[in-house]
């Protein structure tokens, strides 16, 4: 699946 | 969210809040009509705050933070966020504006030419990221950049004849949370199946690096109980 990389880290 | 990664975010905070407190210190110590001791020996003696630094690490937010209106992670995050892009600009700010604290930045010994950690820091973000798209680009740029952000903050206090205790905590406590976010990394990669992120994790090693010998001079002078001193 075409998973949008959100960064979650600050 | 792990115990390593909430550490780290309130380190960072503390660092920020220790700076603010620093510049606080200088505003109301010049305002007084008497000048105290320890107003005139701020005021004498340089702040020991890098502005080159400083204006590195309002680009690293700057870049890194393009998301906040658009990817919502959640409250704190958000929070976080703001508190790091407007503290980050008004130290700048201060430093550049203000008419006092901008008397207690000395200009002469920070002289580290920081344009030429940007251009290389925004190539390799070109050669080496994880998505070739605009935001990843920049947010990988804020990743390098972020790593040598602390040069010229070091190799001035190496010029800074006495560093006094509240910028000495500051660099301790920024390099301390990218210290804790290495564990979290760790931990993350035990627990979260396909959390892996090189580029992260090796920009992180090499910024806590960079703090080594900082790190070994700043426990070498609580234990001894001197005054933190860099070799120059």
């Amino acid at each position: 699946p075409l998973t949008v990389e959100v960064h979650d880290e600050l | 969210m792990n115990i390593f990664r909430l550490a780290g975010d309130m380190t960072h905070l503390m660092s920020v809040l220790v700076l603010l407190l620093k510049i606080h210190t200088i505003k109301s110590c010049a305002g007084k009509s008497y000048p105290c001791s320890l107003c005139f020996i701020l005021l004498e003696s340089s702040s020991g705050i890098s502005l080159k630094t400083q204006e590195l690490y309002a680009l690293v937010f700057a870049t890194r933070y393009l998301d906040i209106f658009t990817d919502f992670i959640s409250v704190y995050n958000t929070i976080m966020k703001l508190i790091f892009l407007g503290s980050s600009f008004s130290i700048v700010w201060y430093i550049r504006r203000h008419k006092i604290v901008r008397r207690s930045y000395d200009k002469d010994q920070d002289t580290f030419r920081h344009f030429f950690l940007v251009l290389p820091c925004l190539l390799l973000a070109l050669i080496i990221n994880e998505k070739f798209t605009f935001k990843e680009v920049l947010w990988t740029f804020s990743l390098y950049l972020e790593a040598v952000a602390i040069l010229p903050q070091l190799i001035l206090l190496q010029r800074t004849r006495n560093i006094d205790n509240l910028t000495g905590q500051y660099v301790f406590l920024l390099g301390a949370y990218r210290a804790l976010y290495i564990l979290n990394w760790i931990y993350r990669y035990f627990t979260e199946p396909h959390y892996v992120h090189w580029i992260t994790w090796i920009s992180g090693l090499v910024q806590t690096l960079l703090y080594a010998d900082f790190f070994y001079y700043y426990f070498s002078s609580l234990k001894n109980n001197v005054k933190l001193k860099l070799p120059a």
